[in-house]
């Protein structure tokens, strides 16, 4: 462990409870993807496993069944507690073309071929490319509640604060996870438009709006 | 190289 991690874990722990406070206090989950956040059950299901077979630590124990369950009770918000408010219409991004590719890749580029190696290396992928359908949507709808760009905004965090980990583990541990950081660096370049919005606007007290 | 590989990271 390390700060850059144990920085970018927290930032993925503050995510996940912007996400569910918005929803709580406006009892909405407008501007919200359905499919970005099924994705993520899949990415924490398929990745974690290992939770069967491996003792890694407790911290890592406690964060794994958080994120499992955490992910499965937002899918239980927006399915059932504030159906009314979201709008499918608008959430239209076909993750086929997501998981599909993914799927293959994982098949291809892994450490090992068994299953949970498979499943592991798929979640990786997929969990790099899980927030198309969220940007998608704001791409169609050109705006964002400032809530939810903070949601997005502590999401990408997470990831970006991964890349110095993997460096400081590369130089004091000499490992080094090409799966894992190839993937990071892409999910973490995705986010660069949306951060850019973020820190030139949002952050300046303006609403997140797309030019038309 | 033989069994799993051990992932320490979320």
């Amino acid at each position: 462990m390390n700060i850059f991690r144990l920085l970018g874990d927290l930032a993925h722990l503050a995510s996940i409870f912007i996400l569910v406070h918005k929803m709580h206090t406006t009892r909405s989950c407008r501007g919200i993807s359905f499919k970005t956040q099924a994705l993520y059950v899949v990415v924490f299901v398929t990745r974690y496993i290992d939770l069967f077979y491996s003792w890694i630590s407790l911290y890592n124990f406690v964060m794994k069944i958080f994120f499992i369950s955490s992910s499965c009770y937002i899918l239980y918000l927006m399915k059932y507690r504030f159906r009314p408010t979201h709008d499918p219409t608008l959430d239209t991004f076909k993750v086929e073309y997501l998981a599909g590719p993914c799927f293959a890749l994982a098949l291809i580029f892994n450490y090992h071929f068994d299953f949970t190696e498979i499943m592991w290396t798929f979640s990786i992928y997929l969990e790099a490319v899980a927030i198309f359908p969220q940007l998608f949507m704001m791409q169609r709808t050109g705006e964002a509640e400032t809530i939810t760009t903070h949601y997005l905004a502590a999401l990408g965090i997470y990831r970006a604060l991964y890349i110095p980990n993997w460096i400081y583990r590369y130089y004091t541990e000499g490992t080094v996870d090409p799966i894992a950081i190839v993937a990071g660096i892409v999910q973490t370049g995705l986010y660069l438009d949306f951060f850019y919005v973020y820190f030139t606007k949002v952050l300046q007290g303006q609403k997140f709006e797309l030019p038309a | 190289e033989q069994g799993n590989v051990v992932h320490d990271e979320l």
